[in-house]
């Protein structure tokens, strides 16, 4: 219905728009409607970047448009927000300014949500209280082993 | 509703019984390519009713442990999730339990067997019990690996169909 | 033609099957016809990494498919290789294992072939004769400024 | 037949003209997300013949600098390559030059102009000067920002035709 996805797109609209500027440090970011019609129309994303000029997601960098859609990702999740949340190296393209944003953004969150990150980057084991690190000692057969960060970096964990 | 733990037996690499116990509400699960960590996320998606085709590999022998060099193929795979219900936040029959497990099993040519509490049951009764939890099948609570460069590249017919699946 | 399309198939598989133990320390990949028809057959990759079983590379990991790919990257590239390579953050899913031995392939072929490598990894920034760092200090402006690893990694160019 | 270097002028986010100069043959290109590394590599695709719709954007006006808030949009973008020829393995004509250099410019609502050495030419010229050099449309010289994960989801049937295109 028509309210319905009004509903929807403004309640989902107004977490982007507190998510963005949080991980880019500024700037800001929107959900436009691509057509006129409430019951048929797409939907896409329109940001400025601190400094830059508003364009749509796509002429954005590979690490700027990663950031994007993971402000898209925990706005969807707030809709429905689940006690637990697993990442599976969502960090990869993100710089260190931008993973480190990123991280304090999980921790503030981390008071209702528990975090679950699978990750190959530094500072996000800094971030995290507890690391477990998984070894395949015997080939093909996966063990986990408690470590902290010296070992994971030790275990080549990290890329 | 917190993830207390999560138990793999049999499941993909992890051949032998492992238990990941998670007090903490920032874990970093960390190793090198291929040790099987993603495979901790086919695992929890796979106890939650998520068919074994959206799990990579097509087919239920997919996710049983298959061999390697030093060892021979597993019969089953079983995989539990034990979560803390002390602040009752699960309704219906199971809010009285301070402790709600979910189990699900396979053995070879068999077909799928789930657990609640011990108890066998259907996918729908597992599916049912996080209704209302915000982890179901459109849930945005567990992000695999490449979904962030899928969304990306998703045109906006699409994106307005995750949002309303997601609500 | 059929003897064309064997004929390619065959230097690429070739050169496959050299590429891929180099990267991976071991193991081996080739390339299958998922038909019987010489003229309208698919092709596919198999592989075995060390210590585990053969299969299709949609079964591997993130970083395992990434490198596999990069092996079939450079095996057609040596059909028709040209002066320079231009890579833009290939190494990006590589743990630190995996960068390395990507690292020392490039430092081989670079006696043939001059790489231009854009990378946020602190590994493949130290097998660089020369770093090139890219600044936005005046927003939306890019400028150049030659670096060396330190000063990379104080603007932040790495994950 | 190396890649001396880069000149880009109005491109993109490479308002101010800049040299990017490659003597060595590791060279690593750093900075931090978004500050312009994989628009030197579509500026070399761009200069090379590719059509603007291939890079990101969808017009000749997505590759002229667009402004930010501290600078107006720039009225034209220029990109240059120059080559070290020494070895003479460019052919044709040009097998006397000791360096050749490829230059694409446009101007807001115009066509694009090519240049060799100077002088203009047209876009078939320059694609005519790098056949047999594994330089060209089908050449994997240039492996851009998400290729290899879209070379991963390739099916049979595609990963065909690129093995017979790169050939
Ligand atoms: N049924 C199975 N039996 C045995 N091993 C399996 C099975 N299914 C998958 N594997 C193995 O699991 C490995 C993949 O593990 P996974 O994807 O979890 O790695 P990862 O730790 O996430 O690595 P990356 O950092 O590269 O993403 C593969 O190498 C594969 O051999
Ligand atoms: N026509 C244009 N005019 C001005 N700026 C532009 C233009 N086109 C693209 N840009 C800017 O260039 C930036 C993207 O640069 P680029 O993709 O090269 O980043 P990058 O260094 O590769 O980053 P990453 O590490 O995230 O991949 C965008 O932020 C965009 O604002
Ligand atoms: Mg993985
Ligand atoms: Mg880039």
């Amino acid at each position: 219905t028509k309210d319905r996805f009004k509903n929807i797109f403004d309640r989902v609209n107004q977490r982007l728009q507190e998510m963005f500027p949080r991980l880019f440090g500024g700037g800001k970011a929107f959900l436009v409607m691509t057509g006129d019609d409430l019951l048929t129309t797409g939907i896409s994303i329109m940001a400025r970047l601190p400094g830059k000029r508003l364009s749509s997601i796509h002429l954005m960098s590979g690490g700027e448009k990663a950031l994007t859609a993971v402000a898209l990702v925990f706005s969807l999740f707030e809709l429905n927000p689940a006690p637990f949340c697993l990442l599976d190296e969502v960090d990869a393209p993100l710089d260190d300014a931008n993973v480190t944003r990123y991280c304090e953004l999980l921790k503030e969150m981390s008071e209702r949500v528990q975090f679950i990150s699978i990750t190959h980057n530094k500072n996000t084991m800094e971030y995290a209280n507890q690391l477990l690190g998984i070894t395949m000692s015997e080939p093909g057969v996966s063990r986990m082993v408690s470590v902290d960060i010296d070992e994971a970096v030790e275990m080549q964990a990290v890329s | 509703m917190r993830l207390n733990c999560v138990k793999l037996s049999g499941f993909k690499s992890f051949v032998d019984p492992t238990t990941f116990s998670f007090p903490s509400s920032m874990v970093g699960v960390v190793g090198p390519n291929g040790c099987g960590k993603s495979n901790i996320i086919d695992a929890v998606r796979w106890v939650m009713g998520e068919s074994s085709r959206h799990l990579r590999g097509n087919t239920m022998e997919d996710v049983i442990f298959n061999g390697s060099s030093t060892r021979s193929p597993a019969g089953q795979a079983s995989v539990e999730l034990v979560f803390d219900n002390s602040q009752g936040r699960l309704g219906g029959e199971y809010a009285a339990y301070t402790e709600i497990s979910v189990r699900r099993q396979v053995v070879r040519d068999g077909q799928s067997k789930y657990f609640l509490n011990g108890v066998q049951c259907r996918r729908k009764d597992i599916v049912s019990v996080f209704l209302g939890t915000g982890l179901g099948p459109n849930s945005y609570a567990i992000i695999e690996q490449g979904m962030i460069s899928r969304l990306i590249d998703t045109k906006p017919d699409e994106l307005r169909v995750y949002l309303e699946e997601a609500a």
